[in-house]
């Protein structure tokens, strides 16, 4: 659930 | 309510519309550059005769753009990255629609009551083949008031904070936490208005606003559970997994 969701929040900020 | 410095509030505005001008998608000079180009008669026409799940297809395509463009503006709001990972998704599934329709202001042009969308200016009459005219109608009056109030970009950026930090979103865990930060970001932002020499009715306008914004949201919902009971092939394969996972 939610996994896509889950990846943007961890992929740092660019 | 907490208590906070000047220095400090000085220090969040910054922090926020640094992290907005950042995540835009759009900047002001590259919105000044786009020629405000609207749809022709035939290109509207086109819009209108594709087939009703295309239409929604491509919307959510759109939104799904727009929508991750908010969650890097989340990431970067102060404190956001600190709440626990159910509350930031808790935050973003309930707000980044909403902060995409504060956003929506940036790109909306009220004199010919159009939206830039797939490249050029689109009235509501583009978006007639989604089958939710009241909708849009709401929106497009939404980008209009927005438009109204003539916010400055600082102005914007905590307004869109404030939205994406509601304290009172159902299933948060750690409730007052998020509240210290709405708490926050809503002196900053009044601090910003007084700065700016803004009237006193600005506030409740935006305070009213954010009713307007869980309105159309609700009803984008009710849109998509319908549109999916006629389409559930369509969305279930061609809808964007982002837009599924937040709305579905």
């Amino acid at each position: 659930k939610h996994k896509i969701l889950h990846q943007l929040l961890q992929n740092s900020t660019s | 309510s907490p208590t906070v410095s000047l220095a400090e509030l000085d220090h969040l505005v910054q922090i926020i519309s640094k992290s907005h001008l950042e995540t835009c998608q759009y900047l002001r000079e590259e919105l000044q550059q786009m020629s405000r180009q609207n749809f022709q008669q035939d290109e509207v026409e086109s819009y209108q005769s594709k087939p009703r799940e295309a239409m929604w297809q491509l919307c959510a395509v759109k939104i799904t753009e727009a929508i991750q463009y908010v969650v890097e503006f989340a990431k970067r709001i102060d404190g956001f990255m600190d709440l626990c990972q159910n509350d930031q998704i808790v935050l973003l599934k309930a707000g980044s629609l909403e902060v995409v329709f504060v956003r929506m202001c940036r790109v909306f042009d009220s004199q010919s009551n159009s939206v830039y969308f797939d490249g050029k200016f689109a009235g509501p009459d583009v978006f007639k083949g989604l089958g939710c005219d009241d909708l849009i109608s709401s929106v497009f009056d939404f980008a209009k008031s927005m438009c109204s109030l003539h916010l400055t970009e600082d102005e914007l950026a905590l307004f869109s904070a404030f939205v994406l930090l509601s304290a009172d979103r159902s299933w948060l865990q750690e409730k007052l936490q998020v509240e210290k930060l709405q708490q926050k970001t809503q002196l900053a932002l009044q601090h910003v208005l007084q700065k700016n020499q803004r009237e006193h009715g600005v506030l409740s306008k935006l305070r009213c606003k954010v009713s307007a914004l869980r309105s159309l949201c609700s009803r984008h919902t009710e849109k998509l559970s319908a549109f999916r009971a006629v389409y559930p092939d369509i969305v279930q394969t061609h809808f964007p997994p982002l837009y599924k996972e937040l709305f579905g």
